[in-house]
């Protein structure tokens, strides 16, 4: 969803 | 993952071991910054909270590892190693943390996705990876002859961030990717703070110089 798109990033 | 994201992860982490190899092996921390790594430790200790509760991928986890590590281990150099710590410009490098992790905590506070505490503490560290560079810096600027090595370690710092933009670009384009303020506009900002750097770079280097910063 919107918020893990982000959060896979380092 | 893209071939930006992975660029500038690579990137990032060859910056990471240009700076270690300095230190370590030349045993010197001439012109690099402790109050940046101090912040640079602070950021990754803030956004990886959640590193062994929420699995991505091996690589993740390993990334966030190295970071972490390396951060906490430039810091302890710097502070604790009877020779790199001699080679600290101490009197250059002034530049107080708190007027920067302060406004980007209270930041974190008012503008965030959720008002959670792990949400704040990730926010908060969007924030202040953009400015955590500042001193780093302004202590290049002060430093009249900045060797080889550190001047690669940030050119390498700013080139990872310019690839993370062409990697959100890159991912607007081809996922189901919303529009992610708060990530784009602390990334973009801290991209541009190298601008100036990037321009004498690339002139030092067109012109087989010394690279210098204008006082």
């Amino acid at each position: 969803d919107e918020q893990e798109s982000v959060k896979d990033e380092l | 993952m893209n071939i930006f994201r992975l660029a500038g992860d690579m990137t990032h982490l060859a910056s990471v071991l240009v700076l270690l190899l300095k230190i370590h092996t030349i045993k010197s921390c001439a012109g690099v910054s402790l109050k940046t790594q101090e912040l640079y430790a602070l950021v990754f200790a803030t956004r990886y909270l959640d590193i062994f509760t929420h699995f991505i991928s091996i690589y993740n986890t390993l990334m966030k590892l190295i970071f972490l590590g390396s951060s906490f281990s430039i810091v302890w150099y710097m502070r604790r190693h009877k020779i790199v710590r001699r080679s600290y410009d101490k009197e250059q490098d002034t530049f107080r943390h708190l007027f920067l992790i302060l406004p980007c905590f209270l930041l974190a506070l008012v503008i965030n996705e959720r008002f959670t505490f792990k949400e704040v503490m990730w926010t908060f560290s969007l924030y202040l990876e953009a400015v955590a560079i500042l001193p780093q810096l302004v202590l290049l600027q002060r430093t009249r002859n900045i060797d080889n090595l550190t001047g690669q370690y940030v050119f390498l710092l700013g080139g990872y961030r310019a690839l993370y933009i062409l990697n959100w670009i890159y991912r607007y384009f081809t996922e189901q990717h919303f529009v992610h303020w708060i990530t784009w506009i602390s990334g973009l900002v801290q991209t541009l703070l190298y601008a100036d750097f990037f321009y004498y770079y690339f002139h030092s280097w067109k012109n087989n110089e010394k690279l210098q910063l204008p006082a």
